[in-house]
Parts: structure tokens; sequence; C-alpha cells
């Protein structure tokens, strides 16, 4: 299994 | 000038040893409002969101907005050198490059100052969006800790289901699997030992235990913690903070390739 960033699933303001 | 002050440093000094896991260094957002800390861990598959409001302090004031910048080891350090019992105050001058943090003890004797460099940083502001969860359970946070070192041992990563019936947590391993089940309470004597589901639709996440395991350092912080979770979205494992505020923990899922 592998593990997305965080980032991908929020938006940077 | 930022001046915070809180009669007793327990609460701050759990905080730091909540975050020091995942965190190097954060920026302190202060605002009249209070004090927010959004921050990802080294690998960016984590993220922690702090939030302390102003009102729940002893004394507050913050008379310009401040960016600090704060090497978290270092404040956990210093935050180890009070007494849960003393009353701490956080302080720093406009355009400060040094934030002080004062320690007095119970009966005034003592008194303690701590200054501290804060640190320039390139910071990344995440826009989180309002989710409406496929599952939120609320639960001792003693039992989840627990349970996130027990299945540890099997895997690399904690499968969480959750249906109306329960919630089951599986490791699965070389050497074995386990699965825990908690069924919702159907009475509970106690608030704070309840478990309770509130759920939309039923899901099954998995997640890498050595996130989990640093989340429930936050567990000193609250009797009980809350778990918001839907498909292909990051858990949100929350801790409140007496009535302070809360700390939020956002984790990716682990994906099939």
């Amino acid at each position: 299994m592998s593990q997305r960033s965080i980032t991908s699933f929020f938006t940077r303001t | 000038m930022f001046e915070a002050r809180l009669a007793q440093s327990a609460i701050l000094k759990k905080v730091l040893e909540a975050v020091k896991d995942l965190l190097t260094e954060a920026t302190f957002e202060c605002s009249d409002s209070g004090i927010q800390v959004q921050a990802m861990d080294n690998a960016h598959v984590s993220l922690v969101s702090l939030n302390l409001r102003s009102d729940g302090f002893d004394k507050y004031r913050c008379d310009r907005n401040l960016s600090m910048g704060m090497n978290i080891g270092t404040m956990t350090k210093i935050l180890r050198c009070a007494s849960s019992e003393d009353t701490v105050t956080l302080r720093a001058w406009d355009n400060p490059d040094n934030i002080i943090f004062i320690f007095e003890s119970q009966n005034k004797e003592k008194l303690s100052e701590y200054e501290m460099k804060l640190i320039n940083m390139d910071q990344e502001h995440l826009g989180i969006p309002e989710t409406v969860y496929s599952c939120v359970v609320k639960m001792p946070s003693q039992e989840f800790a627990r349970i996130c070192k027990d299945l540890s041992q099997f895997g690399e990563a904690i499968t969480i289901a959750c249906s109306k019936e329960g919630i089951k947590f599986t490791a699965a391993g070389d050497y074995g699997n386990a699965n825990i089940k908690l069924a919702q309470t159907a009475e509970a004597d106690k608030e704070e030992e309840a478990v309770i589901i509130d759920m939309q639709e039923p899901v099954k996440l998995t997640f890498a235990c050595r996130y989990l395991n640093s989340f429930v350092k936050a567990t000193p912080l609250c009797a009980q913690v809350k778990l918001s979770m839907s498909g292909d979205v990051p858990l949100v494992c929350e801790y409140q903070i007496g009535d302070i505020g809360h700390i939020r923990y956002y984790l990716a899922p682990k994906i099939d390739d």
C-alpha cells in the first residue's frame, strides 16, 4: 500500500 | 506586545508532548482571537492543527498579529523545565526575534525565565475544506491509545472499519494478525467511558501505525478522542484541550497500489 501526501487533499492558501 | 498567561503550565506541557514527535518546527500565529498552529510532519503525510482561544487564557494580550516560528524541540525542552502547577506566561514584543517563557511557582518564590530564538520559516498554509464525515466515533482516548499500541505489534498499518454496530481495528503482518472490536456503548455510567458512533454510511480505511502512535501522545489532554472518517479523505483525530481549544491531527489513508 502507498501513502498520499496530505497536501493533495487540501488547497494551498 | 504579545502576552499570554496560563495559571497552570500543565496544559502547554501536554500540548508540546502531543506535537513534538511530528513537528520539528512550526509557526505560531497569534492574534486577538488566540493562538493557531498548522503544520505538517516532515514527510507531509499528516497535518497538525492546534487552536488555543484567547478567552481560555487567564490573561491574553495581542496588540498586533504575530507569526512566530518556533523550534518545537527547544520549546519542549523549555516546557519540561516548568512544574505542572507553575504559572506560565509567553511574552514577545512587536516584530520579535525572541519569545520569553516565564514560569512562576505557586508560592511565587521561584521565577524562571527562558528566552528562545525565533526562526524564519517559509510556511505553507493549507485550506481544510468543511467535510461531512461518513462516520464520527467518540471513544475513550486511553482505549484508542491502547489499541494503536497493541495492534502496532502486528503490522505497520491499522485498518479501521466502522459500521452502526461498532468500530473494528485490524492489523495484519508476517507474524499473524489481530483485530479489536468495540461496540457502541448501550449505557455509559460515565460520559468519558462511552463509545458513540454517528454513522451516515460504513467506512473502511487503512492508516499507518507510526502516525497514529504519534497522535495518541495527546491522550493526557482529554479523556475522549473523536475520530472522523470518510472514504478516501484524511482521518481527523481530535482531542479537546480543556475549555481553551483543540488539537486535530489529519492523516491521509493508505491506498492500494
